[in-house]
């Protein structure tokens, strides 16, 4: 994936996707 | 084992369209396909009647997407009797659009020199997703985001096993785009992007579970009723 600095951001969705 | 490979898109295997019997010995069966960025309907045109058939045209009604003829029917010769032909129609998307029920409902007509006849048929919505259909990350999140709850659509795809980036391959192969991947506790979570050739975006995050064979698969789209076409395009590009 190309660092463009929204890794981080992708995680917290993922996180909050998981464990509403 | 195509894992890994670029394998082609899916495509329908052909079905009667119009059975003989309906159409004074004229059968046609086809499918529609999207092969390196064309949509184009192949069909298989018998003649099972006695007389030769000429004068080949077709026609569509308006349709949902605006599918329309690029070109002539192009039948060159006559069609004898028990003789059997497979013809390319390439399809345009800038004809007349009707809503159709179900959306992907097709409704063609046929002309010869014994008469015109009328089908119906259901294409994959994959066919319209377009080569462009790659969303840029930030836009996806800003999307995703403002894309209201009642807009998403949720669906089970059950008896899967690719691992994810078996997953992403064949999706990609279909102009489905994996844009991010993350793993939390033991799932594996793809957000992908797609793009109707009319311009609608569809947003998806598809959960897998290692313990399980069942996928979920979330829809965001600000157009939600075609949702459920597209859960089908993944089932059947998953399970071919």
């Amino acid at each position: 994936e190309i660092d463009d600095g929204l890794d981080e951001a992708f995680s917290r969705l993922a996180e909050s996707r998981s464990n509403p | 084992s195509n894992v890994g490979m670029p394998c082609g898109s899916y495509v329908e295997p052909k079905t009667v369209w119009l059975p003989a019997v309906k159409a004074k010995g004229l059968e046609i069966s086809g499918t529609v396909a999207r092969r390196m960025g064309t949509i184009q309907m192949e069909l298989t045109l018998s003649n099972k009647a006695m007389q030769v058939m000429t004068d080949f045209a077709i026609q569509f009604n308006r349709n949902s997407f605006g599918l329309a003829p690029a070109a002539a029917l192009q039948v060159h010769t006559p069609l004898s009797p028990n003789q059997t032909i497979d013809v390319v129609l390439p399809l345009s998307t800038v004809g007349p659009v009707m809503k159709m029920e179900p959306l992907n409902n097709l409704q063609v007509a046929v002309k010869n020199n014994i008469d015109v006849f009328y089908f119906s048929c259901i294409y994959p919505i994959s066919i319209l997703f377009v080569e462009e259909g790659r969303m840029e990350r930030q836009v996806f999140l800003a999307t995703w985001k403002d894309i209201p709850n009642e807009n998403e659509a949720q669906f089970h795809i059950k008896d899967c096993r690719l691992n994810s980036d078996a997953v992403s391959n064949k999706l990609q192969n279909n102009n489905i785009f994996s844009i991010a991947k993350r793993n939390v506790d033991g799932q594996e979570m793809l957000y992908q992007s797609m793009r109707l050739t009319n311009g609608i975006w569809v947003l998806a995050e598809l959960r897998m579970q290692a313990s399980s064979s069942s996928y979920m698969l979330s829809l965001k789209c600000r157009a939600p009723e075609v949702s459920q076409f597209v859960f089908q395009s993944y089932e059947a590009i998953l399970k071919n």
